[in-house]
């Protein structure tokens, strides 16, 4: 563990806080992608099938949350507050994701294992499950403030592991080159989102598209 | 290395 990975693992708490606050305060899920939310959850039970895996206490502890908290947010947007999720904002077609994403990751794999096979499937998922959300968020062209938030604390969370990633490289000699690919195109997505967070929101104004 | 052993990021 070090400094760069375990912020980024509290940006990912914190990012799924706001989105739990986001629902719960203003008891609407309009705004966020109920798509995205279900390729995270997707990512999560998949990734996480070494659940029984001893790692650390903090690591199994951490993916039992992760593994709550998505299947919880489904259940927030399809069931208690479904009247306030709009479908028809939310049209980006996941079919292509999740099919290219099993397809490389039965090709592009450490080992061909069912277990590692999902492992790389939920590594190249994650990477692109947040464009159903940006794409809802370029159809607006607006966003609740606090939901930028959980955007960018989700994006940081990622731009961290960038971080841990160089330091793990210079320190452990720690290689993963399926997880820096993966990472570096997931961080790259959020670059247009970082910008207009960094321009409108942080100087006090609603975030709108240019 | 095996790289399948040392998943220990989350």
């Amino acid at each position: 563990m070090n400094f760069f990975r375990l912020t980024a693992d509290l940006m990912h708490l914190l990012s799924i806080f706001v989105l739990l606050l986001k629902i719960q305060k203003t008891r609407s899920c309009s705004g966020i992608s109920f798509k995205t939310q279900l390729l995270y959850a997707v990512v999560f039970v998949t990734r996480y099938l070494d659940l029984l895996k001893w790692i650390s206490l903090y690591n199994t502890l951490m993916k039992i949350f992760f593994i709550a908290s998505s299947i919880y947010i489904l259940y927030l947007m399809k069931i208690k507050f479904r009247a306030t999720y709009d479908p028809s904002q939310d049209t980006f077609r996941i079919e292509f994701l999740l099919g290219a994403c099993l397809l490389l990751a039965l090709v592009f794999n450490y080992t061909f294992t069912f277990i590692e096979v999902l492992w790389t499937f939920s590594i190249y998922l994650e990477a692109v499950a947040i464009l159903p959300q940006l794409f809802m968020l370029s159809r607006t062209g607006e966003a609740e403030t606090i939901t930028t938030h959980y955007l960018f604390a989700l994006g940081a969370y990622r731009g961290l592991y960038l971080l841990n990633w160089i330091w793990r490289f210079y320190t452990e000699h720690h290689i993963d080159w399926i997880v820096w690919v993966a990472g570096a195109i997931q961080t790259a997505l959020y670059s247009d989102f970082f910008y207009i967070y960094y321009k409108k929101v942080l100087h006090g104004q609603k975030f709108e598209l240019p | 290395k095996d790289k399948t052993k040392d998943h220990d990021e989350l």
